[in-house]
């Protein structure tokens, strides 16, 4: 465990939980891409299928367990609460996230590291996430203005990524073999696709003024 | 095998 991963867990934490906050605190989830949500709560499914057959360390179980719990529950939040589902914006949120899935899974099914279900799913989850955030973005250019809420939620899951590429440059050049192109690839991918969004956090920040990405 | 040390992250 190296500091840039440790900051990387703790950013991804505290995106969930900002999110969770803003859902059961002011039951509203404006702004917030169901489909992003789901397409979370499967990549953490896909991606901890050995919790409890891999046992790295209690860390890594708790984490494992609280991505899966706050992922699905937003999703309930949004899809079952009485109140919160009333302020889902559905027909903004339009991304055809199934055109995200089968792509990410014949493509796993192509590249991969070991030709096994685990690993497929493994690295399914991988490529994944790298789009899964897709469906959030668009939501966000469409409703232009955005709640600071939502905009944190965006902002601490780039930073999380960020760290991350971090963490891999640290790993590569003190850990002899920790060689990963699938993982970097996709994390790489998953890093840059925020970029633009970042760009105009920054500006809205420097200038103060409400954050609005371009239609 | 070297697999498994990419697995240790979240």
């Amino acid at each position: 465990m190296n500091i840039f991963r440790l900051a990387g867990d703790m950013t991804h934490l505290a995106s969930v939980l900002v999110l969770l906050l803003k859902i059961h605190t002011i039951k509203s989830c404006a702004g917030v891409s169901l489909k992003t949500q789901e397409l979370y709560a499967l990549v953490f499914a896909c991606r901890y299928l050995d919790i409890f057959t891999n046992f790295v360390s209690l860390y890594n179980t708790v984490m494992k367990l609280i991505f899966l719990g706050s992922s699905f529950s937003i999703v309930w939040y949004m899809r079952y609460h009485k109140v919160v589902r009333r302020s889902y914006d559905k027909d903004q949120d339009t991304f055809r996230h199934y055109f995200l899935v089968l792509p990410c899974l014949v493509l796993a099914l192509l590249i991969n590291e070991k030709f096994t279900f685990k690993e497929v799913m493994w690295t399914f989850s991988l490529y994944l996430e790298a789009v899964a955030i897709l469906p959030q973005l668009v939501l966000l250019q469409r409703t232009r203005n955005i709640d600071n809420l939502t905009g944190q939620y965006v902002f601490l899951l780039g930073a999380y990524r960020g760290l991350y590429i971090l963490n891999w440059i640290y790993r590569y050049f003190t850990e002899p073999h920790f060689v990963h192109w699938i993982t970097w690839i996709s994390g790489l991918v998953q890093t840059l696709l925020y970029a633009d969004f970042f760009y105009y956090y920054y500006q809205s920040w420097k200038n103060n003024q409400k954050l609005h990405l371009p239609a | 095998d070297d697999v498994d040390d990419a697995k240790d992250e979240l």
